[in-house]
């Protein structure tokens, strides 16, 4: 499944 | 994850650590604002409304919750504590920190990556980091003698996003398409803010003299 990486910081 | 953002969350943690030990143990709040504790409960909020919704990893899951529960135990604890409270410097925390809200969710309204209500609030949560210190760095300004827990909370509060900053630079050289105009932008604003703090902070500790800001 695709993550939406650009939230993938704190 | 790169070793930039490992030590950026690290220093997060700490920052924290210190300061939950500061108030959790001797039971004092003394230098610190409870309107950044409270700016921070609010960015911390409105950053992680996916915590449940978007699983990162373990690690992302465990850090939102440590950052969420410490920010509302401090305020908490500056708000019902009876013994912290008699620490509380209310005369000085006067920063009327309404006034960075507002303007941070209007700027959340206009600029933001899409228009969807969990992406404005996470627009918002990013320009409110960027000012929530103010209050806190007034505060110091306005405190005699700042205590060493105090000013070491300050101290890495400040470094964690300047290790972020680090962490965006390797992730835009290494991985194709990562722009993010508004974390970098935001960011770097928030670190500057910390600039004649860390003057302050790396002089006094160099020259082994009591921290003091001018006000």
């Amino acid at each position: 499944r695709y993550v939406y990486r650009s939230k993938d910081e704190l | 994850m790169n070793a930039f953002r490992l030590a950026g969350d690290m220093t997060h943690l700490i920052s924290v650590l210190v300061l939950l030990l500061k108030i959790h143990t001797i039971k004092s709040c003394a230098g610190i604002s409870l309107k950044t504790q409270e700016l921070y409960a609010l960015v911390f909020a409105t950053r992680y409304l996916d915590i449940f919704t978007d699983f990162i990893s373990l690690y992302n899951t465990v850090m939102k919750l440590i950052f969420l529960g410490s920010s509302f135990s401090i305020v908490w604890y500056m708000r019902r504590h009876k013994l912290v409270q008699r620490s509380y410097d209310k005369d000085h925390d006067t920063f009327r920190h309404q006034l960075l809200v507002l303007p941070c969710l209007i700027l959340a309204l206009l600029i933001h990556e899409q228009f969807t209500f969990k992406e404005v609030m996470w627009t918002f949560s990013i320009y409110l980091e960027a000012v929530a210190i103010l209050p806190q760095l007034v505060l110091l300004q306005r405190t005699r003698n700042i205590d060493n827990l105090t000013g070491q909370y300050v101290f890495f509060l400040g470094a964690y996003r300047s290790l972020y900053i680090l962490n965006w630079i390797y992730r835009y050289f290494t991985e194709p398409h990562y722009v993010h105009w508004i974390t970098w932008i935001s960011g770097l604003v928030q670190t500057l803010l910390y600039a004649d703090f860390f003057y302050y902070y790396i002089s006094s500790w160099k020259n082994n003299v009591k921290l003091t800001l001018p006000a």
